[in-house]
């Protein structure tokens, strides 16, 4: 659609398509275009390389501007992940102990997925691979309990950064979600002077359930953030802008691969511009 | 629901007794509307909506439903179509007989593996589960902690060998248990990774598996099309397993993958416990689909 000269009902048709095939929805969709379709009206696009800057530009305006990490008093900031089966969570973190770690700071992880079979033994490998120091308990332990140990680890050892990997969940499981807020009071309680972020790990296939998780989640415990991962595939993610109008939550950062290097600042423009490619 | 979309738009041409252009418009809008928020791909909405068109405007439709009870009717049965009219059996040749599980990253197929040795046992199988992911953190840790929860034997071979090592040596008997079915895991990969699409194809060829599964997450939106026609252009799989049913994403991409690839959904998975995991009921995920 951007390679031909003229601009007609199709043409609106086909770039609602592009929009609808990334997952951004029916509903953001529509309203971008039709937002577009009335700007070209009073200043035309030249061309089809400006038709496509101005809906380039369209998209990053709908994405909250991220927040940047390690600008605010506390000594100690405290990332907690949260999101749905397999999207990243564990993976996330030992890219985010290599960031950390490759800045300076002293990271301690806590392997608080107590549930799911050789989750402690994954987060391991990770924090072994980053020098991270890891608070974990048995199998089948209590989480929060974890959270609570590695709250005092990260206070004891002076550390900057302390990582919570929590069990995926589907967030409608309500003893689960439950169970979310429980570790995160531990961790507001016994870390009350510690930068507490909230990360949603999101995987980029994900649909308009992407949707109802963000909701569900900021609901229950509230949320600073989004990661979105797996932006190495043919998945655009362009439900996080669905997430954005809906819930005005930022995307912090993607991830872009399986090994700890794999992890990249949020940039609207750069989002918006590889969404359309 | 999209049944509620319809008693509402429809309601007012109640007397006229047949479906006309008119009518069919705005119904394409809202079975437009309803599909692609239940995640169906955009082209195969594009091709159920002219479907449906067709039909409805068409003699065959029952002349004792109104308009709108006829749209729903001919979308109804559409749907059903596609998914498939009946479920469709796994059927277990002579041992031992090799199913191999792919699919992208996060899908669910450890979980399933286990879950599915756990069905095909009840079944008075004998099964041995193959750990011939080597590339993720403890991912055959993962699989031998499930199968010990299960007793069923796993297979990892020896550390520093490769997947296709793994796998070959389990279905060449090496392990020693005499499987009738050997359940082979594999890493996560994307199809647009040429190195392990290739490994994987590989790996088909090497261990000649009587079954190819592709593990599908059924919150997958648009892309599921992509993924799905990749992998089945690699590697021709017998059919899909939807995985995470148990959450309320509409599953559309069930729709969108069986369309594209003309293959079955086997099995689904509804939980994160072993006993979670059954045959799929094609009618039930239309119906899911509609909302
Ligand atoms: N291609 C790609 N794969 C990723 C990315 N992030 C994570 N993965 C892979 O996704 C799979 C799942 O990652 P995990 O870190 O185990 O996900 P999780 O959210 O911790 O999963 P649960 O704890 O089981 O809910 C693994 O195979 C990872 O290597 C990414 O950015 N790109
Ligand atoms: N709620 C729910 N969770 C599931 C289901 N199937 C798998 N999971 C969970 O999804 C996550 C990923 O499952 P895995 O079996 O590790 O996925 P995988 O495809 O082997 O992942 P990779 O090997 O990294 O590609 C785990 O937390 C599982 O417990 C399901 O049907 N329902
Ligand atoms: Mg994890
Ligand atoms: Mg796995």
């Amino acid at each position: 659609v951007f390679g031909r000269g003229v601009f007609d009902d199709e043409t609106w048709d086909e770039l609602e398509e592009i929009l609808i095939g990334a997952d951004m929805g029916l509903t953001a969709a529509t309203e971008i275009i039709d937002r577009i379709r009335r700007d070209a009206l009073r200043h035309p696009p030249g061309d089809s390389g400006e038709l496509k800057e101005m809906l380039q530009a369209a998209i990053a305006a709908e994405m909250i501007p991220a927040p940047i990490l390690g600008k605010h008093d506390a000594s100690l900031t405290v990332i907690f992940l949260v999101g749905v089966n397999g999207t990243g969570k564990t993976t996330t973190a030992g890219k985010l102990a290599r960031r950390f770690a490759d800045a300076g700071g002293t990271v301690v992880i806590a392997a608080a997925d107590t549930f799911r079979a050789a989750a402690i033994e994954q987060v391991a490998v990770w924090a072994d691979r980053t020098g991270a120091y890891l608070v974990k308990h048995k199998r089948g332990g209590d989480s929060a309990a974890v959270a609570y140990d590695a709250a005092a680890a990260a206070k004891a050892r002076g550390a900057d950064y302390l990582i919570i990997d929590t069990a995926g969940r589907l967030q409608t499981k309500a003893p689960l979600m439950e169970e979310l807020k429980k570790v995160k009071g531990v961790l507001t309680r016994e870390l009350p002077e510690a930068h507490l972020l909230s990360w949603l790990v999101m995987d980029a296939t994900t649909g308009q359930n992407g949707l109802a998780q963000a909701t569900a989640f900021a609901e229950k415990i509230g949320l600073d953030g989004l990661i979105l991962t797996k932006l190495d595939g043919t998945a655009k993610g362009g439900i996080v802008v669905a997430v954005a109008r809906a819930t005005g939550l930022p995307v912090v950062m993607l991830g872009t691969g399986e090994t700890e290097a794999d992890l990249i600042d949020f940039d609207s423009n750069n989002f918006a511009a590889a969404l359309l490619d | 629901t999209l049944a509620g979309r319809f008693t509402d738009i429809l309601a007012g041409i109640r007397g006229r007794g047949r479906v006309d252009e008119k009518d069919i418009a705005e119904a394409s809008r809202q079975i437009r509307l309803a599909l692609l928020e239940a995640d169906v791909n955009f082209k195969v909405v594009k091709d159920i909506v002219a479907d449906v068109k067709n039909l409805a405007l068409g003699e065959s439709v029952l002349k004792s439903l109104t308009p709108g009870q006829q749209v729903v009717k001919v979308l109804r049965d559409e749907l059903a179509r596609v998914m498939g009219e009946s479920a469709v059996q796994l059927k277990i040749g002579k041992k031992p007989d090799v199913i191999l599980l792919t699919g992208l990253q996060g899908s669910g197929k450890t979980t399933a593996a286990a879950k599915l040795a756990l069905l095909l046992r009840r079944e008075g199988k004998k099964v041995l589960l193959v750990a011939a992911d080597t590339y993720r953190p403890a991912a055959q840790d993962q699989l031998v902690s499930l199968g010990a929860e299960l007793n069923v034997d796993v297979w990892r071979g020896k550390t520093g060998q490769t997947a296709i090592d793994i796998a070959a040596a389990a279905v060449h008997g090496e392990s020693g248990t005499q499987p009738d079915v050997v359940i082979v895991d594999t890493a996560g990969r994307l199809h647009i990774d040429n190195d392990l699409m290739a490994e994987i194809v590989a790996l088909k060829s090497a261990v000649k598996p009587g079954h190819i599964l592709f593990v599908a997450d059924a919150m997958i939106g648009q892309d599921a099309v992509n993924q799905a026609s990749a992998f089945d252009d690699a590697l021709d799989f017998e059919g899909v397993i939807l995985t995470k049913l148990d959450g309320d994403a509409r599953g559309g991409a069930a729709l969108s993958i069986k369309r594209v690839t003309g293959k079955p959904i086997m099995f689904v998975s509804t939980g994160e416990k072993p006993q979670d995991f059954e045959v799929f009921h094609p009618d039930r995920m239309a119906a899911r689909i509609l909302g």
